[in-house]
């Protein structure tokens, strides 16, 4: 599982059996309180029901392997909606794909525009006059100069039954042993006695990599205390599943994906699970800023989970860094990653938000260019057109 | 203009609970995908909002509400415009 922090948005990206939704109110309550997010559901800040006004709310899955093992409201989805309109107001519930295989579900809300609600500008707000609905209001606020300063595109691709061989590669057994082979004994035994003596050391809980140096006294100091010097020498090694989830990045392909030499601030934060799985995060930093200090282009993310069990093998892969420009094409993105997994039936989902002044030859191109993946045969194409967004989704199956 | 090495992501490792973490009965594959913005941009956030927005609340507070989704903090790689959390489960 996964979670991107923004200054102005969050993304929440979890695996298994995580009851995710139910995190929902306890997120918009922190956005309120501790971030000071304007809210209209409460008088104040110390009435327990306040929630920040989200701008926009997006809530999506695919189908489940094993619904019946769901819990709280993520059972169904009939149930996930139901929880989400009881919590918001304004949303719309969509099934994209094929209701008889491999389909996908979206929720969201959407800005002024589509709400009944008058618009609020966000000086006007905080407390007030709270809604007599239990619901929390989203897209009320309007900020000027929005839509959005910059493009936003979000790539999702979800991949199905994967080529067995490759799957092995995510288990702690293989990635041991292809460890083992690549780090000189000499480092593997200091990297041992390290791992064994951080485990002695009373209430140390967080340690950094390498190139930075980072201690922290005991699990309360999750936000930052100050590094002890004492121990800057043995936090450079990491813990097992960090680094091998580190040897497996690299030996699949995933590290070559936004590659350093293209992104040369780049950096990867990978973790291979006991018995097998693997999660990975990725940052890739923003330009660098122009000769007066200014960069209007944000960090952008990427993130990878694997479940290479045969009964129920899956992996996704998400990204927001922009296709093209100087980097990477969406379509040669979706083929490394294709190529890793080898899956044998995947989707793709690409959100793109609209411009000012669109016009529909930006939907064109990123879609013909998308529709060949070597090796896989395109079963569906569908395109929803909503009032800031392109929602591209493709299915297919390998040829 | 700032250097490269500001630049340069930061990773924190949670090692209490990425050392023993056992993931032996997790099986279910595909995510449950949230994504909740509360402003169009980080220039526009609302005069109320303090210094960072949501980036400024603190890793143990995000804690209090990942345990009502179920998981715990792995790592976390900080840059200027985004913490990554990589999460257990």
């Amino acid at each position: 599982s996964s979670m991107f922090v923004f200054p102005h948005k969050l993304i929440l990206k979890t695996c298994g059996t995580t009851t995710l939704l139910l995190g929902l109110r306890r997120l918009l309550r922190i956005a309120a309180v501790d971030a000071g997010f304007p809210f209209h559901n409460a008088t104040s800040l110390d009435d327990v029901r306040v929630a920040a006004t989200p701008y926009r709310v997006f809530y999506s899955r695919k189908n489940f392997l094993f619904p019946h093992r769901q819990r709280g409201p993520h059972s169904s989805w009939k149930d996930e909606v139901k929880f989400l309109d009881d919590t918001f107001e304004n949303g719309s519930a969509y099934m994209v794909g094929r209701m008889n295989a491999d389909h996908w579900y979206l929720y969201m809300t959407s800005p002024v525009g589509n709400t009944l609600t008058p618009p609020l500008t966000p000086s006007s707000s905080n407390g007030g006059s709270p809604t007599r609905s239990s619901k929390i209001p989203t897209g009320i606020i309007t900020f000027p100069g929005a839509p959005e300063e910059q493009a936003d595109e979000t790539l999702e691709i979800l991949m199905m039954d994967l080529d067995p061989e490759l799957a092995k590669q995510f288990y702690l057994e293989q990635a041991s042993a292809v460890a083992d082979e690549r780090v000189p004994a000499q480092a593997r035994e200091a990297r041992r006695a390290a791992h064994d003596s951080l485990g002695d050391i009373d209430g140390q809980a967080f340690v950094t990599d390498a190139d930075h140096v980072d201690v922290f006294a005991n699990s309360k100091d999750l936000d930052g205390a100050a590094p002890n010097a004492e121990q800057a020498d043995i936090e450079a090694r990491t813990t097992e599943g960090h680094a091998l989830g580190t040897v497996v990045s690299d030996m699949c392909g995933l590290s070559q994906v936004y590659p350093k030499s293209a992104y040369p601030d780049s950096r990867i934060d990978a973790y291979l699970f006991t018995p097998c799985g693997f999660s990975a995060n990725g940052v890739v930093p923003a330009p660098v800023p122009g000769p007066d200090g200014k960069c209007d282009k944000l960090d952008h993310y990427w993130t990878v989970h694997v479940t290479p069990e045969p009964v129920c093998s899956y992996a996704s892969f998400e990204t927001n860094v922009p296709g093209g420009q100087n980097g990477r094409a969406t379509s040669e993105v979706i083929n490394h990653v294709v190529s890793i997994f080898k899956p044998g039936r995947f989707t793709m989902t690409l959100f793109q938000a609209k411009k000012p002044a669109d016009d529909d030859s930006l939907l064109v191109a990123p879609i013909k260019h998308m529709d060949t993946i070597k090796g896989y045969r395109r079963m569906d194409r569908i395109v929803h057109d909503f009032d800031d967004y392109y929602l591209i989704f493709r299915y297919y199956e390998r040829e | 203009t700032f250097s490269p090495c500001e630049r340069s992501p930061h990773l924190t490792i949670n090692h209490e609970v990425a050392a023993d973490l056992d993931s032996t009965n997790a099986f279910e594959g595909p995510e449950k995908l949230l994504e909740v913005w509360f402003a169009p941009s980080p220039r526009l956030l609302p005069p109320s909002v303090k210094e960072g927005g949501l980036k400024a609340v603190s890793p143990s507070t995000w804690e209090g509400m990942l345990d009502l989704v179920k998981c715990k903090i792995l790592s976390i790689v900080r840059s200027e415009h985004v913490d990554a959390y990589l999460l257990s489960e």
